[in-house]
């Protein structure tokens, strides 16, 4: 474990308690894309199902028991809470993301480390991951305020890949030349679509 | 192998 990569860690952990505090402390979600959360939890389940096969370490595990739980509480808020599920802008929220999906396990079927179930499950949920901003990404074009949670939110969630980055680039130099080409290519691509909004973030 | 490493991240 780096420091570049216990950040990314905080700084994802991070992002998804100022998510949370959101909807708790307002009771609304307006301006939260249902349809990113929901690719976050789909994201989590599909690359954290080892975690009642592999112990790696305490730390490892109840970060991913919260990762789980917490996207899965939110979406059950966005649709279950009545006081949050009213306030969710579904004629905003329009982004088709099941194409998201399709196309991130065709990938994960034509590029993965091994043709197996796990690695297959693990590049689709890489996959995913890097595009699973992208309806949320939309609603804050089409939204006229955005609230000030719901930026951050998406400034840190955006920061935190930014993070693993240089923890690859950092594990590249202290241990060796693993080929992880799938997480590096994602990796970019993911805070790469962040770019114009962190532009506007730091203009605004 | 190498995918051994990448399981270690969340």
């Amino acid at each position: 474990m780096n420091a570049f990569r216990f950040l990314g860690d905080m700084t994802h952990l991070f992002s998804v308690l100022v998510l949370l505090l959101k909807i708790y402390a307002t009771k609304s979600c307006s301006g939260v894309s249902r349809k990113t959360q929901e690719l976050y939890m789909v994201v989590f389940l599909a690359r954290y199902m080892d975690l009642f096969t592999d112990y790696i370490s305490l730390y490892n595990s109840v970060m991913k028991v919260v990762f789980i739980t917490s996207s899965a509480a939110i979406v059950w808020c966005m649709r279950r809470h009545p006081q949050v599920r009213r306030t969710y802008d579904k004629e905003q929220d329009t982004f088709r993301h099941v194409v998201l999906v399709a196309a991130a396990f065709v990938l994960a079927l034509i590029f993965n480390e091994r043709f197996t179930f796990r690695e297959i499950c693990w590049a689709f949920s890489i996959y995913l991951e890097a595009v699973a901003i992208l309806p949320q990404l939309v609603l804050l074009q089409r939204g006229r305020n955005v609230d000030n949670l719901t930026g951050q939110y998406v400034f840190f969630l955006g920061a935190y890949r930014a993070f693993y980055i240089l923890n690859w680039i950092y594990r590249y130099f202290t241990e060796g030349h693993h080929s992880r080409w799938i997480s590096w290519l994602s990796g970019l691509v993911q805070t790469g679509l962040y770019a114009d909004f962190f532009y506007y973030y730091f203009l605004r | 192998e190498t995918s051994s490493y990448d399981k270690d991240e969340l």
